[in-house]
């Protein structure tokens, strides 16, 4: 996942 | 992942637990707004459209599914099991919602990363958790005194996003170009409508007394 987008948070 | 973020994930499952503990060992839903439950299963639902297209983590796809299948199963608890919904206030959880899932929706058609439908639809999911808790602290305020376990239901459900907060500080400050003004707004917004409600509840702590909100 790119990191800074915001769907790796719940 | 962090520590701010890993807090603010056990504390808001910690929140669900104790919603569902309250209601399985008490039978009963009283105190709880019905209207706030539906809003947040509202709001995963809207929130985890990428959970069958994107996948993070296992630890990712399983908190969206517990978050989805506790929210869901609540709200079917307080319309449908015979001997829960016996108990909701329905005549005290009159919040109009509904102004508050338009409003939500028309800003995230304004203001979204991208305009995707699951992008808006993300945003939409962001305003409407802010807001989401209303009808519950309305009903707080109306409905005497608050048991134990509705008290900290709401105050982990608040303590969560401020979590949350301290996370996006601490990646705004050790990610480069790392910037989440949607989620960070809405967070802090959020987070301030429990001020009232996290002031009422230290006092009640300390004095060791039943929660009360003034009227």
């Amino acid at each position: 996942v790119v990191e800074g987008n915001h769907h790796d948070e719940l | 992942m962090n520590i701010f973020r890993l807090a603010g994930d056990m504390t808001h499952l910690l929140s669900i637990l104790v919603l569902l503990l309250k209601i399985y060992a008490t039978k009963s839903c009283s105190g709880i707004s019905r209207k706030t439950q539906e809003l947040y299963a509202i709001v995963f639902m809207a929130r985890y459209l990428d959970l069958f297209t994107d996948f993070i983590s296992v630890y990712n796809t399983f908190m969206k599914l517990i978050f989805i299948a506790s929210s869901l199963a609540i709200v079917w608890c307080m319309r449908f099991h015979p001997v829960v919904r016996r108990s909701y206030d329905r005549e005290l959880d009159t919040f109009r919602y509904f102004f508050l899932v338009g409003a939500s929706f028309a800003l995230a058609l304004v203001w979204h990363d991208k305009f995707t439908l699951q992008e808006v639809f993300w945003a939409f999911s962001i305003y409407l958790e802010a807001v989401a808790i209303l009808p519950q602290l309305v009903l707080l305020q109306r409905s005497g005194n608050v048991d134990n376990l509705t008290g900290q239901y709401v105050f982990f459900l608040g303590a969560y996003r401020a979590f949350y907060i301290l996370n996006w500080i601490y990646r705004y400050m050790t990610e480069p170009r790392f910037t989440r003004w949607i989620a960070g707004i809405s967070g802090v917004v959020q987070t301030a409508l429990y001020a009232d409600f996290f002031y009422y509840y230290f006092i009640s702590w300390k004095n060791n007394s039943k929660l009360k909100l003034p009227a």
